[in-house]
């Protein structure tokens, strides 16, 4: 996190705020109720208390406007700058502009307006921008459900105000995971169109055969309606479909685009219905098999019949000699199933039937 | 100056990422330099957003760099007051 230069900061915990006019792309009350519920997540977690003024000068004036809107600062139509705020301070400080060339909503269809007054007050209240990805406070707009900070925004703001006296539980997001951890463990693997795609927490790498470096994406940011933990995921290639698994449920991606009438439950695959989450899946394109992993166990599913093969489950340890006996994430590249194990990942020759390197999991991430 | 040739060739991505080092970086105006030969000024500042958002610190104006700032955002400078 960032404060911004001297701590700028109010000096009183009773803040006053007053919305001057309102977007006409919602209902005045969706205006209202996404302000408070901004305001809300903020004093949830410090001592500050907000009161609504409507008239007269308060010390946070919320408005929306557009192009050159008196502050010098103009906006410049649809997307790019979607709005911004003064730090604490008398006049402008504090002040809180959105454009008015965004189309604002209260979901994911367009600009969520909860989710970017919950950041403009931030700034509001004296955070700056956080170089940590999952943060509020980080100043790429994405989209997300949930309680909305990290644990690295409870720490900014906290160091400015305190905590909250009366606080309640909540449960900040945790920081974005680290591709360098030598601990560090994959939920889910999978190839997309010749990128491979790996998961963990809220997140997914997207990694490109010409592009060392992998790029950290928000799941929500990309796909809204996929949930933010995902266990297992596969590519078929052959349908041009790729299979993201997250508890009973599962999701199918072309290229990526949802396909309609997903999620479906993964019980449709041939699953009994004791089983509750996949831990991995993997496509074997040389058979036609998808291979889905649960504990100790795994199954094949045959994807031309759309049937699981008889005689499953089977187990891991017995199946794939010198692999651990759970797997987190699988992929399938030449011949060579790459099994992700905790920390460690697993080469195992799919025609030898045997083991041939064990190296660490993020060694596929460039580190 | 010190700094290499810009990768990208478009006068567009040029003017974006002058922009938009100018209003989150505080890149001065009038010493961006030109394109194909920026200054050091200007290298410097592509660091400076590199290293804040995390992408390969090259003071070129590389795929992910330019991806980065056509991303929607806050207005608020990423640094400075």
């Amino acid at each position: 996190y960032n404060h911004f230069p001297r701590d700028l900061k109010w000096q009183t915990n009773d803040v006053t705020f007053r919305i001057v006019n309102y977007t006409p792309d919602l209902e005045k009350s969706d205006v209202d109720r996404a302000i408070r519920r901004a305001l809300n997540v903020w004093s949830d977690v410090t001592p500050l208390t907000f009161k609504k003024l409507h008239k007269g000068i308060a010390d946070i004036m919320i408005s929306f406007g557009s192009r050159e809107h008196g502050d010098h600062n103009p906006f410049d139509g649809p997307d790019g700058l979607l709005a911004h705020a003064y730090p604490p301070g008398e006049g402008i400080g504090g002040d809180t502009h959105f454009d008015e060339d965004e189309h604002w909503s209260k979901d994911s269809s367009t600009y969520n307006l909860f989710i970017v007054a919950a950041h403009e007050l931030g700034h509001a209240l004296g955070m700056s921008h956080s170089t940590e990805p999952s943060a509020l406070m980080y100043p790429v707009y994405s989209y997300s459900t949930g309680y909305p900070l990290s644990e690295d925004d409870v720490e900014g703001i906290q160091a400015l105000y305190g905590p909250n006296p009366n606080s309640r539980k909540v449960k900040p997001k945790p920081d974005a995971p680290d591709k360098c951890d030598p601990m560090l463990t994959f939920d889910a693997a999978t190839e997309l169109r010749g990128e491979t795609l790996v998961f963990k927490d809220r997140f997914y790498w997207r990694l490109h055969p010409q592009i060392p470096e992998p790029e950290q994406v928000l799941i929500k940011s990309t796909w809204p309606s996929i949930p933010n933990k995902v266990d297992a995921a596969y590519e078929n290639p052959e349908k041009d479909l790729v299979i993201i698994f997250s508890g009973i449920k599962m999701w199918a991606l072309n290229g990526y685009n949802l396909v309609d009438g997903y999620p479906k439950y993964i019980h449709r695959l041939g699953l009994p219905k004791s089983i509750r989450k996949i831990d991995a899946a993997v496509h074997i394109g040389d058979t036609g098999k998808t291979l889905l992993f649960t504990d100790e166990e795994y199954w094949s599913y045959d994807e031309a019949t759309g049937t699981m093969d008889r005689g499953y489950p089977r187990s891991i340890e017995k199946d794939f000699p010198g692999m651990n006996d759970e797997v987190d994430a699988a992929v399938y590249h030449y011949g060579f199933l790459y099994f992700f194990h905790e920390h460690v990942q697993y080469e195992y020759s799919y025609n030898s039937r045997k083991v041939m390197r064990i190296l660490r999991t993020n060694s596929i991430l460039n580190c | 100056s010190s700094a290499g040739p810009v990768p990208s060739e478009d006068l567009d991505d040029w003017l974006l990422a002058e922009k938009y080092l100018r209003h989150f970086y505080d890149l001065p105006v009038g010493l961006q330099g030109r394109r194909g030969e920026p200054s050091g000024h200007f290298t410097a500042k592509i660091k400076e957003m590199q290293r804040f958002f995390k992408l390969k610190v090259t003071g070129n104006l590389d795929e992910n760099t330019l991806d980065l700032m056509k991303e929607p955002r806050c207005g608020v400078p990423d640094v400075g007051e």
